[in-house]
């Protein structure tokens, strides 16, 4: 059975996709088959790794809207044991076509369950909210892994994404686990930055991984190329970084 | 009658906040009376001019669901000519409960009509989403101002905001116009910040607003102490590229 983790926060732009497609990418470097999903309408992990959004055979949406099983599609090129569920632009439309769905919470993970056992590890990119979308991955996930901006903004939101990960708890995935708080974007040199350290270490202290992934451009650039860092560039301090923080993550999943 | 400015894009982190803030305060001091209107049920926009979300008396949430007219609130302290209609966090909740309501789209519209002519502008701060909230934003408005980020994944995006608002032009407001696309988190040394202003440039020749803002930290830090940047630090650079980019705007607006 695959370690299903889903990478999710509601605040916007702090590193979701980015941790999701390098994870994933990573995890198949080390030699685990990976799936990566992506439930974003905006596609960006879909990009990332270099597949068109508006040009698939299949995609989350028809896993999400029909009977058939889930068609994943191997990731060309160099990276290695990675395979993708693409989103595609009317990913949009299965929230509102969901909504009128018996166990509309579960369309994803009775999808997912359909798969044969090939996968060690499904990481999923979630869209910055706490809809249906966001709660059909959360629902689906074993795991899910909270990437913070080093900022002021992204730190309020965390209570309202640790209410509902405990309402998922309750209702529908008893067995959920948080798997950890990965602070991103981190500038050393601001202050901002190392005050917003201090108070996730304060407040989240068995939670808050240790391994730190610093603003690099690098990082940046990456999906403009179509490529995870680790592929881009391998000696760049992203790529190190994400290894570092994947090896971190599989000790996590491994521990239960 | 307000000119009523919709700060809205579906990607996360680009700036929307900050953007319809500290455009919301620079009217303010600048002579024009202004309503910031939270329609984002983070209520960063609410607590970054120093409102509790949990602490409020009225919200943006009983003027979308309830038949009273909006209370505003008028924001204390130094913000001169400001007020805001704060967003409290049963404001997703009132996502839910538009699908189920007549004429769903224009529950913004009407209630902002209520408001006695008070107000030169109203500034409204979306969701990342093109959900039902961001929807009511856009119908409500008169002018939609697009953030974007100078990284490739907010340019990626922003075909399908354009998409979106021609849509609501169609089928729902016909007058919304463009008032511009505002660069955000410029940081001149990349080369991938140059390529993407040089992509925005090609693309949007029309509507590319002159001002540009930078990355700076005293504009990130300015949110957790409740003032927008004009108030915490009246000389940085965030200061006056808000007040150089709501000159630009208040002259688009008039030139109408
Ligand atoms: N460590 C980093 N250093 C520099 N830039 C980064 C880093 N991580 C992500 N970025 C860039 O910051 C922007 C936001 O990151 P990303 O899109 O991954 O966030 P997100 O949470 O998925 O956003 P959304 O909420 O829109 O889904 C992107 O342009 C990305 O390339
Ligand atoms: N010019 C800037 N320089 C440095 N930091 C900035 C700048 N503008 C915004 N920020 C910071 O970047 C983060 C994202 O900005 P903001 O929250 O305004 O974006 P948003 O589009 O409203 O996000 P969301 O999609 O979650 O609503 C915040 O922590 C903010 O303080
Ligand atoms: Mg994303
Ligand atoms: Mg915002």
């Amino acid at each position: 059975m695959p370690q299903i983790i889903c990478v999710s926060n509601q605040k916007g732009g702090v590193g979701k996709t980015t941790t999701a497609v390098n994870l994933a990418a990573a995890l198949g470097s080390l030699g685990h088959f990976t799936l990566l999903v992506d439930m974003d309408p905006q596609a960006n992990a879909t990009s990332a790794v270099g597949l068109d959004p508006n040009n698939l055979e299949a995609s989350t949406y028809d896993a999400l809207v029909t009977d058939e099983p889930p068609r994943a599609q191997v990731v060309d090129g160099e990276c290695k044991n990675l395979a993708l569920l693409p989103a595609s632009i009317d990913l949009a439309g299965a929230e509102i076509e969901l909504l009128e769905r018996e166990e509309r919470e579960y369309a994803l993970k009775r999808s997912l369950a359909r798969l044969e056992d090939i996968y060690d590890y499904i990481v999923i990119d979630c869209p910055p909210s706490l809809s249906i979308l966001t709660i059909n991955s959360l629902v689906a996930a074993d795991w899910v892994l909270i990437p913070v901006q080093a900022e002021y903004l992204a730190l309020e939101g965390l209570s309202r994404m640790m209410l509902m990960i405990q309402k998922i708890q309750k209702r529908y995935q008893a067995d959920l686990k948080l798997l950890g708080i990965v602070t991103t974007m981190f500038d050393g040199r601001t202050n901002l930055a190392q005050q917003v350290l201090e108070e996730l270490k304060r407040a989240f202290p068995e939670k808050l991984l240790h391994t730190l992934i610093s603003r690099s451009v690098r990082l940046s650039e990456a999906p403009s190329f179509g490529k995870p860092i680790l592929y881009y560039d391998p000696r760049s301090t992203g790529s190190e970084q994400y290894l570092d923080l994947t090896r971190e993550i599989i000790h996590v999943c491994d521990e239960e």
